[in-house]
């Protein structure tokens, strides 16, 4: 999708977020941890800014779901779709959700939330996904250390784009 | 008697598992909806950067079962 300005994109650099449910997968603080360090990637090379709110309504909205979860897009178990994630936009736009149904972890067992929320909030801020294999937005999931995690160059170029660079 | 030939069975994954596949990952756009499956198929196996025959090969096949974002490849 496409609009005849460009991609979507937020037209601000302040962004909320804000966490609806959690998963039983991991204790809170961990969730927590992974989603700050998945936003922080993006962060970390654009303009962009990320403030977890509680209350009012965020850009970025996060779920852990089964199943049909209301937008119509339902989730088919363990295995297959692990997530996915609107663009920017009103209402709906830049919410990120979890299939509830995965064994979500923070290592390399089952599937490592840090890495697909990483690649949900490339959604989340305007990116498709890459054909360059090793891309974080490349569709496919495969681990990768999150501890000596770098953001890809075709992720880095793509962003960059969109949102220019991070002044020093 | 000859015997009978039996048709080949074209994958081993369901054929509706697959259309499901195609339809939610590589959309197709309103003007060519009467694209064959082969030529999703091609579609699919060129994104990937496969061998691109068409057809549901075992390289084909693996991509389709792997765990992945639920997003389009394409742009509908």
């Amino acid at each position: 999708y496409e609009t005849s300005s460009g991609p979507p994109k937020w037209e601000k650099t302040q962004l909320t977020y804000k966490i609806l449910s959690y998963t039983p997968d991991l204790p809170r603080r961990k969730v927590d941890d992974a989603i700050r360090r998945a936003l922080m990637v993006w962060s970390d090379v654009t303009p962009l800014r990320f403030r977890r709110v509680y209350l009012r309504q965020a850009d970025i909205e996060i779920i852990f779901a089964s199943g049909e979860h209301g937008d119509g897009y339902p989730f088919d178990g363990k295995g297959g779709t692990l997530a996915h994630a609107f663009d920017p936009g009103q209402g709906r736009g830049g919410d990120a959700h979890f299939d509830e149904d995965e064994k979500w972890s923070e290592i390399d067992q089952d599937v490592n939330l840090f890495l697909v929320a990483a690649h949900e909030f490339g959604h989340s801020l305007g990116l498709g996904h890459s054909d360059v294999q090793g891309a974080l937005m490349y569709p496919i999931y495969s681990y990768q250390n999150p501890e000596t995690f770098r953001l890809p160059a075709d992720d880095r170029r793509r962003i960059q784009s969109l949102y220019g660079k991070k002044s020093s | 008697f000859p015997l009978q030939v039996r048709p080949q069975p074209w994958s081993s994954l369901d054929p509706e598992k697959v259309k499901g596949y195609l339809d939610k990952f590589f959309p197709t756009f309103t003007k060519a909806q009467n694209l064959s499956i082969e030529e999703r198929i091609k579609k699919m196996q060129k994104f990937f950067h496969l061998t691109v025959t068409g057809k549901l090969d075992t390289e084909t096949e693996k991509i389709l079962t792997m765990p992945r974002c639920g997003m389009p490849d394409v742009s509908e």
